[in-house]
C-alpha cells in the first residue's frame, strides 16, 4: 500500500528525532546533574 | 446510572438546607466527590497563575455527608495569602456570576471555594482558615479546597486537599491521620499554628458518559505533548527551592542537635509520642521525595532518548 | 498523514481516469496529475497498467515525466529537458516543491545555499517565500527557518513514493527500532523487578532491625 509506505518514509525520515552534539552535551550534563542529587540524597538519607 | 449524579434536586436541596446536619456535628462532611470538568478548570486555572495564588469558587450540591462539586469557575482575584480577604475584592463578581448562572438554568449554588499554593503543599493558612471559618458561618454548606500546581506536574499527578474548619474553640476527639507532604520552612509555622483548626475531607472523582468520551478525544490530541513535557525541564525553578529549604531545614536541625544535652543520640523510638517524627526522620523523607521525582523525570528523558535518538537510518 | 488523506481521493481520481485511458489520451492526465497543487505522490497512477504500457512506446515521454515526478528532482529535469516537454508553471512549482522534500530526506538541517543552488532560486527573500508559501502552507513541510544560522530546520517532511530498493532500508530501520524498543521494555521489566526486590528487601531490614531493637530495650529494662 503506497500511501501506508509514505507515511512510514515520513516517520523514519523524523529519526533519529534529535541528534546534535550540543544536544549530546546537555542530556549528558542534565544526567549528571541527576545523579549527583542521587548520590547527595543517599549522603543525606545515611 | 453513572450521569444520574447531575440531576438537581430542588426540593432534596432545599430541605437539606433547612435541616441543617453540620450545625450539631462539626464533623458532618467526610467526602468531596469533584467532577472532572470542576477538576481541570481548578487544576488548568491554578496552573495559569504561576507562582501567584488564584483563586475561584466552586458549584454543586450536597448528599449526605458528600458536598458534590458539579462546576468551578474563577474569580478575579490574585495573591490570595498577601491580604486577610482577598475574596472581598471579587464580591460584586461573584454575586452577579450566581445571578446570570441562574438565569441561563444553572441551579446549583455556590458550595465552597478553591485557591492554589504555587509549591507549598495543599494546606490552609492563617488567612485560609479565617475566611473558611466566616464563610462557614455564613454560607454553610461551605467546602475549601487547595491545589498545588506547581508540585501536581512534579508528581505527575494532581496535589490537591479539601477542608472544612472546625468551630471557634472546638477541640476534635480523635487526630486525623492526614498524609505527610513536606511544607517549606518559610510557611511551616504558619501551617503548624492552624493544622490542628480543619481536618481533611475524603476527595473522589466522577465523570458522564460524555466527559469519558471527550477526555478520551482530548487524550489522542494531546499525548503528543504529554510524551514531549519534562518535569525536569519545566520545573526547575521549583525544584532548587526545594533543594534550598531542604539544606535550611538540614541546617536547623544540625543547630537543635548541637544544642539538645544527649546530644542528639535519641532513637526515634524512644520519642514519647509515635506521631511525632523526629526533624531528621522527615528531613530524610523530604529528600527522598525530591530524588524520587528527579529520578522519573530523568528516566522518561532516556528513555525517550533510547526509543528515539537511537535509531538511524 | 494529513497529507496523505488529502490526496487521497485525489489520486483515486487519477487513477480511475488513468484506468480508462490509453497511449495519447493519458498525456493531459499526466499533465494534470503532474500539476494538481494538493497531489504528490505518484506511485499509484504509474502502477495502473495502461499507464506501464508506455514504456518503449512513442508516448513513453509521459511515464518518463511521471517517472521525474515520483522519484526525481529539479537538479534531474535539469539533466533531461531536452528528452520531456517543457514543463508548464505549475508542474515546475510541483517539481520544486519535491525537491524540497528528497533534500529533507538526507537531512534535517538544509543550509539555505544548498537550497537555493538546488531550486534555482536567487535571494533569500524568494527562497524563504517559497518554503513558507509553498511548501510549509501546502502542509509537506514543518519547521523552522533560521535565518541567522541561514538554514532550513525539518521537523516533518512529508513522504515521497519509494525509490526501488528503499524498502529494504525502511524494513531494516523498523526492525532496528522494534528490537530497540523490546530490548527497552526487557530493561524496564528487570529494573521493576530489582526494585520490587529490593524493596522487599529493605521492609525484611527494617523488621528486622526494629525485632533487634526490641530485643535490646528489654534486656536493658
Amino acid at each position: 500500500e503506497n500511501s501506508l509506505l509514505r507515511q512510514v518514509s515520513s516517520l523514519l525520515r523524523r529519526l533519529p528525532a534529535i541528534e546534535s552534539e550540543r544536544f549530546q552535551d546537555d542530556f549528558l550534563m542534565e544526567y549528571n546533574d541527576k545523579l549527583l542529587i542521587t548520590y547527595l540524597a543517599m549522603f543525606t538519607n545515611c | 446510572a453513572s450521569d444520574g449524579i447531575f440531576y438537581y434536586d430542588d426540593v432534596a436541596q432545599a430541605k437539606f438546607q433547612q435541616e441543617k446536619p453540620w450545625a450539631n456535628d462539626p464533623h458532618y462532611f467526610k467526602r468531596v466527590k469533584i467532577s472532572a470538568l470542576a477538576l481541570l478548570k481548578m487544576v488548568v486555572h491554578a496552573r495559569s497563575g504561576g507562582t501567584i495564588e488564584v483563586m475561584g469558587l466552586m458549584q454543586g450540591k450536597t448528599d449526605g455527608d458528600s458536598i458534590i462539586v458539579m462546576d468551578a469557575f474563577a474569580l478575579p482575584v490574585e495573591g490570595t495569602e498577601t491580604r486577610v480577604n482577598a475574596q472581598a475584592d471579587a464580591y460584586e463578581y461573584m454575586v452577579e456570576y450566581s445571578q446570570t448562572n441562574k438565569l441561563a438554568g444553572r441551579l446549583e449554588n455556590v458550595v465552597g471555594w478553591y485557591h492554589s499554593h504555587p509549591g507549598y503543599g495543599c494546606w490552609l493558612s492563617g488567612i485560609d482558615v479565617s475566611t473558611q471559618m466566616l464563610n462557614q458561618q455564613f454560607q454553610e454548606p461551605f467546602l475549601a479546597v487547595v491545589i498545588d500546581p506547581t508540585r501536581t506536574v512534579s508528581a505527575g499527578k494532581v496535589e490537591i486537599g479539601a477542608f472544612r474548619t472546625y468551630p471557634e474553640g472546638y477541640k476534635p476527639p480523635d487526630e486525623p491521620v492526614s498524609e505527610y507532604q513536606t511544607i517549606p520552612l518559610n510557611k511551616i509555622e504558619d501551617f503548624g499554628v492552624h493544622c490542628k483548626q480543619y481536618y481533611a475531607l475524603d476527595i473522589t472523582y466522577f465523570k458522564s458518559s460524555l466527559d469519558s468520551h471527550l477526555l478520551d478525544l482530548l487524550w489522542n490530541k494531546y499525548w503528543v505533548n504529554t510524551l514531549s513535557s519534562s518535569p525536569l525541564l519545566g520545573n526547575g525553578d521549583y525544584v532548587a527551592g526545594q533543594i534550598s529549604d531542604l539544606a535550611e531545614k538540614l541546617e536547623q536541625a544540625e543547630n537543635q542537635l548541637a544544642h539538645s544535652r544527649i546530644g542528639g543520640i535519641v532513637p526515634a523510638t524512644l520519642q514519647k509520642k509515635k506521631e511525632d517524627e523526629p526533624q531528621l526522620a522527615k528531613i530524610t523523607r523530604d529528600s527522598a521525595k525530591i530524588t524520587v521525582e528527579q529520578v522519573h523525570g530523568l528516566m522518561s528523558q532516556v528513555i525517550k532518548d533510547i526509543l528515539f535518538n537511537s535509531v538511524r537510518q | 498523514m494529513d497529507i496523505e488523506q488529502k490526496q487521497a481521493e485525489i489520486i483515486d481520481q487519477f487513477v480511475k481516469r488513468a484506468s480508462t485511458c490509453k497511449g495519447e489520451a493519458l498525456a493531459p492526465i499526466v499533465l494534470e496529475a503532474t500539476s494538481n497543487p494538493s497531489l504528490f505522490a505518484f506511485s499509484e497512477i504509474l502502477a495502473v497498467p495502461s499507464v506501464a504500457e508506455l514504456d518503449g512506446t512513442s508516448n513513453s515521454v509521459y511515464l518518463d515525466v511521471l517517472r521525474l515526478f515520483a522519484h526525481g528532482t529539479w537538479a534531474d529535469y535539469k539533466c533531461i529537458t531536452g528528452r520531456i516537454p517543457e514543463l508548464v508553471p505549475d508542474q515546475v512549482l510541483k517539481l520544486k516543491q519535491l525537491t524540497v522534500l528528497t533534500l529533507a530526506e538526507t537531512n534535517k538541517v538544509l543550509p539555505y545555499d544548498s537550497l537555493m543552488q538546488e531550486l534555482d532560486v536567487t535571494n533569500v527573500r524568494e527562497l524563504e517565500d517559497f518554503l513558507i508559501n509553498e511548501c510549509m502552507y501546502a502542509g509537506i513541510v514543518r519547521g523552522k527557518l533560521d535565518q541567522l544560522k541561514r538554514c532550513f530546520e525539518v521537523q516533518f517532511a512529508a513522504g515521497r513514493d519509494l525509490r526501488p530498493g528503499q524498502l529494504g532500508n525502511m524494513m531494516l530501520t523498523l526492525s532496528n527500532w522494534l528490537n530497540t524498543s523490546e530490548n527497552l521494555l526487557v530493561s524496564i521489566q528487570e529494573k521493576i523487578k530489582w526494585a520490587d526486590k529490593m524493596g522487599e528487601f529493605e521492609k525484611k531490614h527494617r523488621k528486622e532491625v526494629e525485632e533487634r531493637v526490641e530485643e535490646v530495650k528489654k534486656s536493658l529494662s
